[in-house]
């Protein structure tokens, strides 16, 4: 604690316009950071366009959601993340150069059915767990 | 705002996928799908019987899944395929719990009536054989289709019975076990489904031992009727009336990717 105290005094003879800098950037960074907050997005993925309208039945397509975005200080409200996410986001503040931002990634996955013929013509239902996106966070 | 989810829904489409992409796309998915190759149907379209009854479990499947989730639906869509509900229906456990559901094509191709005896009786062969490993039948039936009979028989009922082939043997009577059967009137009409879960799940452990199904006919007064003449639809039937076995499975263990 006495580094601490030190760097911040170190840190109060620095000139205000630096420190004004430094306030504005982060202000900023996380206005950009809001539109670029950890969330779902969606890109179609086609069956018919891969030309496999002839042996899958349904879906005819489906959402392959990803998650994409910044899990940056500060998190906002509407941001989920885990507690240590939390956590970890602001050890990033602390010490950017040594720990990374939490990660955006799925926090909850559905189940995708699919239904299709087999080369003998017989009929697959089948039930794929934990294999479409239904809500993003930082982890 | 339309216009919008229209453009996500064609962003795929905007840009049409490199070959090489859409191998790369095609190489992955099959391989979450566990399946080595596409497959390539060689016959019977969607309008058939089992596809069809099948693609009803899939909006059932689908449904429960996304009320699970939280999303309401007005209303439940009605099932496409005529007659009785599916019994397993009724205890939707079954759909829930299962991993993989199964339609068989019967592989029979013509008819086969055997007459030994004074008894008709008719043949059904379905291929279990290529079962995922590590997956077990939880529920099994074989589904076929009775049409409205105009001519004799009436005030008449039918016993229509199921039997597993244990033996053949050629020029006699082959060892069966009865599995299941149903009285019903002769006028009736719609989808007799029978029981043959125990069967299924011998002949997925033992496929050597799969020699088919036997079904036969009896009036009330106990004489053998030729099934054709009972209403029963046949290999030359309607391909929406074409008789089918579906089996429900669970998997016994997890399915990993192979690691590439």
């Amino acid at each position: 604690s006495a580094g601490g105290k030190q760097r911040n005094q170190n840190r109060s003879k620095a000139p205000k316009s630096q420190e004004a800098l430094r306030v504005a950037n982060i202000a900023e960074n996380s206005s950009t950071d809001q539109k670029q907050a950890c969330k779902k997005h969606e890109l179609y993925v086609s069956f018919r366009d891969l030309g496999w309208q002839d042996w899958i039945i349904a879906p005819e397509g489906y959402a392959a959601y990803y998650c994409e975005g910044e899990c940056a200080f500060p998190l906002n409200s509407y941001m989920n993340a885990t507690n240590h996410a939390i956590v970890q986001t602001l050890v990033h503040f602390i010490n950017p150069d040594t720990v990374p931002k939490p990660c955006c990634a799925p926090t909850q996955l559905n189940a995708i059915s699919v239904l299709y013929f087999d080369d003998s013509s017989n009929v697959i239902l089948k039930k794929y767990r934990n294999m479409v996106v239904r809500t993003c966070g930082c982890h | 705002d339309f216009t919008l989810d229209n453009e996500v829904h064609s962003s795929f489409i905007q840009r049409r996928l490199r070959s090489q992409e859409r191998r790369e796309m095609q190489r992955e998915i099959l391989s979450i799908l566990g399946l080595p190759h596409r497959p390539r149907p060689h016959l019977y379209g969607k309008q058939n019987s089992a596809p069809m009854f099948m693609l009803d479990l899939y909006n059932a499947m689908t449904v429960e899944e996304e009320e699970a989730e939280g999303f309401s639906y007005p209303y439940k869509p009605i099932f496409t395929t005529q007659g009785p509900p599916l019994a397993f229906q009724q205890d939707s456990n079954f759909l829930n719990d299962a991993d993989m559901v199964m339609s068989f094509v019967n592989l029979v191709e013509h008819d086969k009536e055997f007459y030994h005896q004074r008894r008709h009786h008719r043949e059904f062969r379905f291929d279990l054989a290529k079962i995922p490993e590590g997956e077990a039948v939880t529920a099994a039936e074989f589904r076929i289709y009775k049409d409205y009979i105009r001519e004799r028989f009436d005030n008449e009922t039918f016993r229509i019975s199921v039997y597993q082939v244990l033996q053949e043997h050629p020029g006699r009577d082959s060892d069966l076990f009865q599995l299941d059967s149903r009285t019903i009137w002769a006028a009736e009409e719609g989808w007799l489904v029978f029981d043959i879960t125990a069967t299924s799940n011998h002949w997925v452990v033992n496929p050597q031992h799969n020699l088919g199904l036997q079904l036969s006919v009896e009036s009330s007064d106990g004489q053998s009727i030729n099934p054709k003449l009972a209403g029963l639809i046949g290999t030359n039937g309607p391909h929406n009336k074409q008789p089918f076995m579906v089996a429900f499975f669970k998997a016994t263990e997890i399915h990993l990717r192979s690691i590439r």
